[in-house]
């Protein structure tokens, strides 16, 4: 009914707008909480989907690298889709009668905010470090999991700069609060962009963790539902061995923290457009990774710990 | 705003265990500037890396000394941002 176009790249404002628009549209099921503010002072804006009552909850956030955009309009879209769904498609309906869900649509919005007006590149956030000319921090080489470890830089001129120390950005600090303090958190998923892949934990160290078969049985089944949509084609495995082996990264710190079904997603590029994702891909992007997730979170629901 | 004009992304398959430290080599030059969009991980692996204009002949040269075949997978970056940019513009003016 706002007239806004889920097959585009926004501004931070407009995406805060809309947001605000989901809230308004759907009042007994969203609301939007702020969980704390950016370095640059902008608010970490969540929309929390809820039937009420104190039920355990999923966490999923998108953009934590600000040029991944396609990640930030995923969020979104998918934002739309629960909110429209409930009541209409069972398995939601019956999702949020079990459970909340709690999004996170944009991770890094100072980053997010650079990379539109500044420079396209730009991953980090964008905290002063002291002593140094350079800005940022990796947001997903900060987490308290293995942290300044292989797989990130000490180097504050680094993409990959792990920050002075665990939860140094207030960004990441402000996760790790909300997701303490709420304390029934059973699911933590990230999504990111690109390469078409579904990990979960471990990234800072290779061992195989203890849920790995059960993990990797419900990845793979994600994996199949998202490619039976569009064909698109996702690798699957623990970060360690189908990326490379980084330290500091959120689904590990969530893991360890006892979130059993941590998962990472890096959504679409199929067409060699890399963080370019031309805008007529964000619908059939979320459209795939929606079918995804909700075998995840079907998963959850139904195998409560 | 920066400017990406003359920037390209190379699609590198590296195909061994040595090309990969090749490449991890040429990741540690910061004065290159380089931005790999996909790390180097395993042999045959599709690796992306973004190269400005002012490195380009250096890493082609280093690329090619060491034998480590590459294609061009954008060649000018600036043109895909343009692209972008524009379609961002009209959007919002439609939305209004």
């Amino acid at each position: 009914s706002s007239g806004f176009n889920f097959g585009a790249y926004h501004s931070l404002d407009e995406i805060f707008q809309e947001m605000d628009q989901l809230a308004a549209a759907y009042p007994t099921l969203v609301s939007k909480l702020q969980i704390g503010s950016s370095f640059e002072n902008r608010p970490m804006n969540v929309l929390k989907f809820s039937t009420g009552g104190n039920k355990p909850a999923i966490w999923l956030d998108a953009g934590i690298h600000s040029r991944e955009w396609v990640t930030q309009a995923t969020a979104l879209w998918t934002a739309n889709k629960i909110a429209s769904d409930y009541g209409k498609d069972p398995s939601i309906t019956s999702l949020l009668d079990t459970m909340d869900i709690f999004l996170l649509p944009v991770t890094n919005p100072d980053g997010y905010v650079f990379s539109q007006t500044k420079n396209r590149m730009w991953r980090k956030t964008r905290s002063k470090i002291p002593g140094s000319l350079c800005f940022g921090v990796d947001p997903n080489r900060n987490w308290d999991a293995g942290f300044g470890g292989p797989g990130a830089s000490n180097n504050p001129c680094s993409d990959s700069y792990h920050g002075p120390s665990a939860n140094s950005e207030v960004e990441v600090q402000s996760i790790v609060e909300f997701i303490k303090s709420h304390g029934n958190i059973k699911a933590f998923i990230t999504l990111h962009s690109y390469s078409q892949l579904l990990m979960y934990p471990y990234g800072y160290k290779c061992t195989k963790l203890d849920d790995f078969d059960e993990l990797n049985i419900l990845a793979n089944s994600a994996a199949q539902a998202l490619t039976s949509l569009y064909g698109t084609n996702y690798k699957v495995g623990p970060i360690c061995s189908i990326i490379y082996q980084a330290s500091g990264g959120s689904i590990d710190w969530s893991y360890d923290y006892g979130i059993k079904y941590s998962f990472a997603f890096e959504l679409r590029d199929t067409g060699l457009h890399g963080f370019l994702l031309p805008a007529n891909q964000i619908i059939p992007t979320a459209e795939e990774t929606w079918l995804g997730l909700k075998t995840i979170m079907e998963h959850v629901r139904d195998h409560p710990y | 705003r920066e400017t990406f004009v003359g920037h390209q992304v190379l699609e590198i398959i590296p195909r061994n265990e040595e090309q990969i430290q090749n490449l991890e080599q040429l990741e540690a030059q910061d004065h290159l500037e380089i931005d790999f969009w996909r790390s180097p991980t395993v042999p045959e692996q599709t690796v992306h890396v973004r190269i400005p204009f002012s490195s380009l002949q250096d890493v082609k040269i280093f690329l090619e000394s060491q034998g480590i075949a590459y294609s061009v997978m954008i060649k000018d970056l600036q043109v895909l941002l343009d692209e972008e940019n524009e379609e961002m513009l009209m959007n919002q003016r439609q939305e209004r």
